[in-house]
Formats: structure tokens, C-alpha cells, sequence
């Protein structure tokens, strides 16, 4: 459905407009390469049944980009962030890490390994951008690429509701983890997106307060 | 309804 292709897009367009923009300025500068780090591990802990079980050929395809393109990133973010004086990328990522785990045991669609890492995935995922948002709040502004590639980042998992919606409605059926999970996320963002909406939407500079 | 995960999803 058109909200689901919507939101696969927004999410490839945030990759490439970070890839670009780490490319072409050859800085790390404003980008968190801790949540980077936790988006690698979503994607890797989320897509093993890569191994053992096939949807389509459009859903492998997108699953090995995600994957190989924050492994990518990940590499060219660690090269060029030790140029940087002034690094705020201090979040506490195990304090994320350690209770999604632990969501992941107890809400899970059966007890199983996959299971578990599945929804473990999930949850880190609502989380993940946490590290990039303190990072931008405490730098105080920041290019107006990298708020576009939050925001686009931001608008895959919330145009994902609308999709979930759809798919309750057309196939009757409904995945309260995903969508709790995929909620949370969005409200996550939801300070973000305001200020987005404010600023740039509005066309006046970037700044969080 | 059918509770089944989402996993056709991204």
C-alpha cells in the first residue's frame, strides 16, 4: 500500500542524504555515530531470517541495503569523526541497549531466539535516534541536511502507522508490537518534528532550544 | 483477527 512504499522511501532517502552529506563534506560533524552504531544493530538483529525465510525479492533486496548501508556509514563516520575537537556524542547507549533487551524477553511472539531478537530490534529501534537528537540539542543547531535526514528518517516509521492501519482494515491483521514499538518512536520524534515543522517548514534557520 | 507479526515488513 502507498503508505508502506511511502515510508520505505523516506527511509532510503534519509540513508542517502546521509551517506551524501558525510561524502561531500568529509565530516562527521553533527551526525551520531552512536545511533548509527544502534540502527546496524536493529538491521542485523532484525533481518538474520535473511538466512532462513523469503518474502520477496523487493524485501530482500531493501534488507541487504539496510544492512550493508549502516555498516557502510558506521565506517566513514568513525574515519572522519577523529578530525572533530568538539564530539557531543556522550549518550549512554547501553542505558538503551539493556532495557530493550529486556522488553524484547518479555514481550515477544514466543519464547524463541529469533523471536526475542526480532523484538528486541523493534524496541531498540523506537530508541535508537535518541543519541542523534541529545547530540543536535546539545550543539545547538545544526546544517539543515542533517535535520532533513532526521526527518526523513522519522517519517518511515511514522507513515508505517497509517500502513498498520491500512493492514487492519484490508488483511485484518495487526501486530501490537510492531506498532506499539513503531508509536513510541514516532512520539520520540514528535519534539523533533515540531521543531522541523517550525523551522524549516517555516524557513527560518535550524535551532532546538 | 489475526495477531500474526508483521515480518513482511521492513
Amino acid at each position: 500500500n502507498i503508505f508502506r512504499i511511502a515510508g520505505d522511501l523516506s527511509h532510503l532517502v534519509s540513508i542517502f542524504i546521509l551517506i551524501n552529506t558525510i561524502n561531500v563534506k568529509k565530516s562527521a560533524q553533527g551526525i551520531s555515530l552512536k545511533t548509527n552504531i544502534l540502527y546496524a544493530v536493529v538491521f542485523v538483529t532484525r533481518y538474520v531470517d535473511l538466512l532462513y525465510s523469503y518474502t520477496s525479492l523487493y524485501n530482500t533486496l531493501m534488507k541487504i541495503f539496510f544492512i550493508s548501508s549502516s555498516i557502510y556509514t558506521i565506517v566513514m563516520l568513525k574515519k572522519y569523526s577523529k578530525n572533530i575537537q568538539q564530539y557531543n556524542d556522550d549518550f549512554k547507549i547501553e542505558y538503551l541497549i539493556a532495557p530493550s533487551f529486556v522488553l524484547g524477553l518479555i514481550f515477544n511472539h514466543g519464547f524463541k531466539f529469533s523471536e526475542i531478537l526480532w523484538s528486541f530490534s523493534l524496541w531498540l529501534e523506537s530508541v535508537s535516534i535518541l543519541p542523534q537528537l541529545f547530540m543536535l540539542q546539545k550543539s545547538g543547531e545544526s546544517q539543515l541536511l542533517t535535520t532533513h535526514y532526521i526527518f526523513a528518517l522519522g517519517l518511515y516509521r511514522a507513515l508505517y502507522i497509517p500502513n498498520w492501519i491500512y493492514r487492519y482494515f484490508a488483511e485484518g491483521r495487526f501486530d501490537k508490537l510492531a506498532i506499539t514499538t513503531g508509536i513510541i518512536q514516532t512520539l520520540v520524534y514528535s519534539d523533533f518534528f515540531y521543531v522541523y515543522y517550525q523551522k524549516v517548514i517555516k524557513n527560518i534557520g535550524f535551532s532546538l532550544p | 483477527k489475526n495477531s500474526q507479526p508483521l515480518k513482511d515488513e521492513l
